[in-house]
């Protein structure tokens, strides 16, 4: 199994959005899908129409009880070949719960190992932090996908999230092995878009995908059908463009 | 003085941006005014040309030393009668730091106390989370302003921010009174944000500003300059919205 997180500690760069839709144009190409929730928004549970309070358990109950596999949370989606583990707000007590466990930054990623022989490929959604759960996403890794707006401050946030990987790295044995930029929310009009996307093509070349995601009124609404764009409206921009992002993803050289 | 937080655990909603142009406005209103930024991201502390790690003392160390006043780290902004309490990236550990503290929800509004007379207005920047650092804000403040984008998972968003607001309120002693609503990134040609907008206003009524704040270019352009919009570019959309809005902020019953 490959995993890859989607993670910015900016807020609002798109990452739920990829973590979605993502997720649902490899599934829909054949590849068996898991979906992690680890934000305590669970906007990602909420975008295939699963309401979190309604449920019993969640991935909060396999972050904080040591005896809760994974596979106990795991829910299928209205997709074909993908799973979810679903978030839920009691997440964010996670950092509190976790503060004096031992080897706290690699609970999700020994939880994984339970069922990976089940899917292809995992992705995680994370919150717009760096806290111990984004860590433990890090941790749980293979790769990450940092999607970021074509804005100034957006610029600004690549140094930390590249710091963090950095140090997880050095501290933790993982095997995280690479990351790849995603322009979100792309408005080709404006010269502040083409000048970012210049500027961070020249810094990181071959790191930042073709694939650009574009603004795209669709990829807003799908999440009120409780559905991805993939299936909400399958043939609008965003829904071209995520399926041409799993296109890159899917054959990345590292094998899936 | 009044303080205001600018709060909402989603991310990418135009907290800053609303921070650091309201506070501006309001300034050169000739209002003495106060921005703080407790966010480790320090967003608005670049947004004012400032690097944070260029500095010796910021929020950080005011936060977890109890000997450190707030005046220690206060500057002069670009704008007249504005000042700045610089944010850090070190912030992100205060959660661990505060953890066992004793009142330490009410930190930052001990230190305000020692200003208080310094300014009529206090602005509070927040990150997208519901952590101890924006509790504190929450605690520290007489009103909340919650900018939300007119999109689904905005609307979703609100319940987990007026829970917190409830708890707040009920556990700590605080003047936490009223909260007001302010639509971002808005554009009226989408059904969608006529949709969310008619939502909104329908249920919250005159909670929500007559302002409303439209996807403008020239505010994500700004801070690369260093300066709030409106100097960067004073009679573009967005300066003259968040004018319109100081004018509504600073004639709200509670007096400045
Ligand atoms: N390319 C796009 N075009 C238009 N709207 C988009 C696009 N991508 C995402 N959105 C919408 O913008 C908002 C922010 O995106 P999203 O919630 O996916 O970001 P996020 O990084 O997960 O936010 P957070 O930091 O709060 O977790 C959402 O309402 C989403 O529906
Ligand atoms: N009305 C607007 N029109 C266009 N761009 C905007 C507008 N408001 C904010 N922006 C830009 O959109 C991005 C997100 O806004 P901002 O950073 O202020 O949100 P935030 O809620 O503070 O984010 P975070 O959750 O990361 O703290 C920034 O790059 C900002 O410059
Ligand atoms: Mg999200
Ligand atoms: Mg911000």
């Amino acid at each position: 199994m490959k995993t890859i997180a989607i993670a910015n500690q900016k807020g609002g760069c798109g990452k739920t959005t990829t973590a979605v839709n993502l997720s649902a144009a490899c599934a829909m190409k054949g590849y068996r899908v898991l979906v992690i929730d680890l934000d305590p928004q669970a906007h990602t549970t909420l975008a295939f129409g699963i309401k979190a309070n309604d449920l019993k358990v969640t991935l909060y109950n396999v972050i904080v009880n040591e005896h809760t596999p994974i596979a106990d949370i795991i829910l299928t989606t209205n997709v074909v070949n993908l799973d979810i583990a679903p978030g839920h707000i009691l997440l964010s007590g996670a950092e509190m719960e976790l503060a004096i466990r031992y080897a706290r930054e690699s609970v999700l990623s020994e939880k994984l190992k339970t069922v990976e022989h089940n899917y292809d490929l995992c992705i995680i959604d994370c919150s717009p932090s760096l806290s111990i759960l984004t860590i433990n996403a890090l941790v749980a890794s293979n790769e990450v996908i940092i999607p970021i707006q074509t804005h100034y401050y957006a610029i600004e946030g690549l140094k930390q999230i590249l710091d963090s990987m950095g140090i997880v790295k050095q501290r933790f044995s993982c095997n995280l092995e690479s990351l790849r930029i995603l322009f979100t929310f792309v408005d080709e009009r404006t010269i502040l878009s083409r000048d970012v996307q210049r500027q961070v093509r020249e810094f990181f070349s071959d790191k930042v995908f073709k694939t650009v995601i574009h603004n795209c009124v669709r990829l807003a609404e799908a999440p009120s059908a409780g559905a991805p764009v993939l299936t909400y409206d399958a043939n609008c921009k965003g829904a071209n463009e995520y399926r041409a992002l799993a296109n890159e993803v899917c054959n990345h050289e590292t094998e899936i």
